[in-house]
């Protein structure tokens, strides 16, 4: 499995509805100070169903573009992630699944495939595909490195009990 | 439920010391992790030290900015390879490392993007974002407020630096 | 006391949102400092805010890692110059600038380093260190275990690049 | 008054007695990671009162090189710190100004140009350049840089405290 692509919408500092992508195997985010590299990370995170507090805001809603100023765009807002299963032997079609969470108010709606699915069956199939967002095993935030070696010993412990 | 986690526990334990040799690229640097409680390792801490190239057994205290990041990378690929992700997330990761240790960091990342999860980082330094398959440049646009947009450039038809 | 309390924030007051638009070399960006208690300002806390270039007044929560480090350094040198030391000393102050905010520091530290007070920085970026009048480089020995050593390079008969 | 050199000796990464120096008015220390630049901060912040805690130690007998890997050298160990006024209009010569600290047991001894005098003299002289080392507001330590912009209210009170 890897992932294909990102489609963001209003989320952010993404205004409209915008491709990030395509994913090669070793890739990098560039671009200037306050440009909008983090907010797509936010946008992956966001997207996998991790919650508000994580992406540094408060509530979901203001995550809508022009929110963090006062003014949210009207209309539809979310993030919607492709991933790809690599064709087994017999297969001919590399089979796609994507996965995509809107904001509505302060909740969100979750889809696979355009499907509207309960919270519990979207982080299922995920964890199908190896992405156990709880476990954050595979994300590191921006200046979280140096706090990670400096885990204190019963987090760490934690860290396990999360991951087993 | 214990049993769970001994099993992850024996796995990172095996897993962080080979990581952190590659990372380093030295096979007299190694990663140990040690719980206080060694019976019930889940019912106590667990302490994590290294022992970077040339130098001796110290508290991750002593250990200077750049050391603590290579020690954090092996410890976040080591809990990730027992359940591996399909892919990696990093965001600016190489803030206190050197060029040095730069090179070795990206190599270590080719090297497993084939194989195992693939990369996704954002860096702002060009010895970093040079090694990569593919760039994915942010850029703004201010007409009133800021909204962000991207261009993507595949790097796989250009050597190597 | 109280006296002593409301002069020294008046000063910074003005100092802070001079030396912020100097930083951005942009005289649109601003910064400002709000107690919650306007009448007593030692009572209660104080707020800090800064509008980039081109940007609008969004919390101090929303600003990226870079902008955060611009607002820090305004705020660090206002403070200052209510009782200015002789020295500065800041250790990779730089890492998550890009090469744009690390010119437009650079140029602020060479200005001011001529009248002002003395800069003394440790950081692993050329872009930064390469504007420097001297650069003392810090070398390892391993014989057993680590030791540093020191060289020093007058960088002012060179052409600044 | 401008910091002319740094003299080092057993401490931390520095064995034996090195000069750091001479210090133009912009000065970059590079190097390596692990190499000991932090540490040429922390032996500077040492020399002017700093204590242990803020130089990522426990006790100051922990500052003494080798002790780390509890090894301490035995012998002295210190810093000095050499500061030069500008001449004035009628002066001739420049005149220095040596503070220096040494390291006895979990104690520290404090002698300017060479005389040993009480931690209150040794801090007020320091005032008189115009250096408050409790103020800390000529040092910014590694990392600590976007701690700096995310104060709590609070805390930038007490900051604007101990400047005024
Ligand atoms: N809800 C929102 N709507 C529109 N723009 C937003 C919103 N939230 C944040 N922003 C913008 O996003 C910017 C921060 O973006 P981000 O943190 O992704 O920057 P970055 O590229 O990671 O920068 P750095 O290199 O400094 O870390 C803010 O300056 C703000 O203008
Ligand atoms: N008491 C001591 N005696 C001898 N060496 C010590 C002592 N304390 C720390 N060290 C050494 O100093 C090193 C850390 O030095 P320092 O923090 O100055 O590095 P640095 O040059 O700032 O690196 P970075 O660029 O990664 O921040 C440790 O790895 C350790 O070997
Ligand atoms: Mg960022
Ligand atoms: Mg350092």
């Amino acid at each position: 499995v890897y992932l294909k692509q990102l489609e963001v919408e209003n989320f952010k500092s993404w205004r409209g509805r915008q491709v990030i992508g395509p994913f090669k195997r070793f890739n990098c985010i560039v671009g200037t100070n306050g440009s909008g590299k983090s907010n797509v990370m936010d946008a992956l995170c966001f997207a996998l169903g991790e919650r508000a507090g994580c992406l540094r805001v408060k509530h979901a809603r203001d995550l809508v573009h022009g929110a963090h100023i006062g003014v949210p765009v009207p209309g539809a807002a979310g993030v919607a992630v492709t991933f790809c299963e690599v064709p087994g032997e017999e297969e001919e079609e590399e089979e796609e699944k994507t996965f995509s969470r809107t904001i509505t108010g302060d909740t969100s709606e979750y889809r696979i495939n355009g499907t509207l699915v309960a919270l519990s069956r979207y982080t299922s199939e995920l964890q199908r595909l190896g992405i156990i967002v709880k476990a954050r095993n595979c994300f590191v935030f921006q200046g979280a490195v140096e706090s990670i070696a400096m885990m204190k010993p019963r987090e760490r412990t934690q860290l396990f009990e999360r991951i087993s | 439920r214990y049993q769970l986690f001994s099993q992850c526990f024996e796995h990172v334990c095996v897993a962080i010391d080979q990581i952190y040799k590659r990372l380093c690229r030295n096979t007299s640097a190694q990663a140990f992790l040690s719980p206080e409680n060694p019976e019930e390792p889940y019912l106590e801490g667990i302490n994590y030290n290294c022992v970077s190239p040339g130098k001796r057994f110290m508290p991750m205290d002593n250990l200077s900015g750049g050391e603590k990041s290579i020690a954090a990378l092996a410890l976040v690929f080591a809990v990730n390879s027992y359940r591996p992700a399909p892919f990696f997330v990093m965001d600016e990761v190489d803030a206190a490392l050197d060029n040095t240790n730069i090179g070795k960091v990206t190599s270590y990342i080719r090297e497993q993007s084939r194989e195992d999860f693939q990369m996704i980082v954002i860096s702002l330094k060009e010895e970093f974002y040079s090694q990569a398959d593919s760039l994915l440049g942010v850029y703004p646009e201010f007409d009133g407020g800021m909204c962000s947009h991207i261009l993507s450039l595949d790097l796989t038809p250009f050597p190597l630096t």
